[in-house]
């Protein structure tokens, strides 16, 4: 109050109950976290992911710190000077069979608002690959990823994105850069990310989630992206 | 910086935190568990503008060479941040992808005068 008038001298509101301004309040700190995290409304979680594999994943993630207040300290943190994101995606998972090669169907979903461009910084996918089951067999074995085109499993339909050597001595998680073809595919405008993992041996697909105990060997992906200035947006330079 | 009092009179900082969970908005959010929405509040009278302020700032140093050459103004200090930092986020977006960011200047600090 300034000089006796009850109220917020500069804005004109009148002086509140302490509820309602505590209701008051929360209701600008919703609104300025959505604005903040570019989101209409808060997100419904209708699914919710296996607890197991979310550990996992960001157990993967963040190789830092949480500190007293919840912030999280990371060693490779984005820069703060502009906002970027660090995405973890799980996939909705297929098993399939193409040819003789047993192999791993996953589609991941992305949302991207129009006028939105997004620039991947990096991103990987991370695979479990359980370990050989026949001891005399060369520890290493070859594990391919294809991305595959909508509405095809055909091997037209079908382009290798990366082939690789895992070691299949022990079961253990193994990641495949696919930052290009991230970056491709959200350049594209498309909304459904369809990848194949093979690590066939003897048309058994190591990689696959069959017989594996714990839900915590989900695939998933992993991406540092940040949201690409609008070049038609004029940005003046203070000097 | 001054931490307001239950009687706020001089420029201080009002500590607010949120807990997540009293909004229902911990089932996507992963971390941190609540929002410091600390902010500035209270009177600037024209001895204490620009401390601590924001000296650096372009305001506030036309300001001082108003003060020092006695010339009274008529414009009024005000009560503003002078230190902000990121609040890092975890949580699920609306395709039950996991998101994190850092939130630049989202918690405010410390409060001055201009």
């Amino acid at each position: 109050s300034v000089s006796g008038s009850p109220g917020c001298a500069s804005c004109g509101l009148p002086a509140m109950e302490k509820d309602e301004e505590q209701r008051l309040m929360i209701e600008i700190a919703k609104q300025q976290l959505l604005d903040k995290l570019h989101l209409k409304e808060r997100p419904n979680i209708t699914q919710t992911v296996p607890r197991a594999a979310l550990l996992t994943a960001l157990r993967k993630l963040h190789s830092g710190r949480v500190r007293q207040d919840g912030t999280l300290e990371l060693d490779n943190s984005l820069p703060t000077k502009d906002q970027g994101y660090e995405i973890v995606s799980f996939a909705d998972i297929n098993e399939t069979e193409n040819g003789d090669e047993a192999s791993l169907s996953l589609t991941f979903q992305f949302l991207q608002e129009h006028g939105q461009s997004i620039q991947v910084l990096q991103s990987s996918l991370w695979i479990y690959a359980r370990s050989s089951e026949d001891p005399h067999r060369d520890s290493r074995l070859s594990a391919r990823v294809y991305l595959t085109a909508d509405g095809g499993d055909s091997d037209s339909n079908r382009t290798l994105v990366i082939e690789k050597m895992l070691e299949v001595q022990e079961s253990n998680w193994h990641t495949f850069p696919i930052t290009r073809t991230l970056q491709a595919f959200l350049d594209g405008g498309k909304h459904r990310l369809r990848l194949e993992v093979s690590c066939d041996e003897d048309g058994k697909n190591l990689c696959s989630l069959e017989g594996s105990a714990h839900t915590s060997y989900q695939p998933f992906l992993v991406a540092q992206v940040r949201l690409r200035d609008n070049p038609s947006k004029h940005s003046l330079r203070k000097r | 910086s001054l931490r307001c009092g239950d009687d706020v009179t001089v420029c201080c900082k009002r500590d607010f935190y949120i807990k997540f969970k009293d909004i229902q908005w911990h089932d996507w959010i992963i971390a941190p568990e609540g929002y410091h929405m600390n902010y500035c509040m209270g009177q600037c009278p024209q001895h204490l503008s620009g401390s601590p302020g924001i000296a650096s700032s372009f305001h506030a140093t036309v300001f001082s060479q108003l003060k020092v050459n006695g010339i009274n103004t008529a414009a009024s200090s005000c009560c503003v941040p002078t230190e902000r930092r990121p609040l890092s986020m975890v949580y699920f977006n609306s395709q039950h992808s996991i998101v994190k960011t850092d939130v630049p200047d989202m918690i405010v600090e410390s409060c001055g005068c201009t």
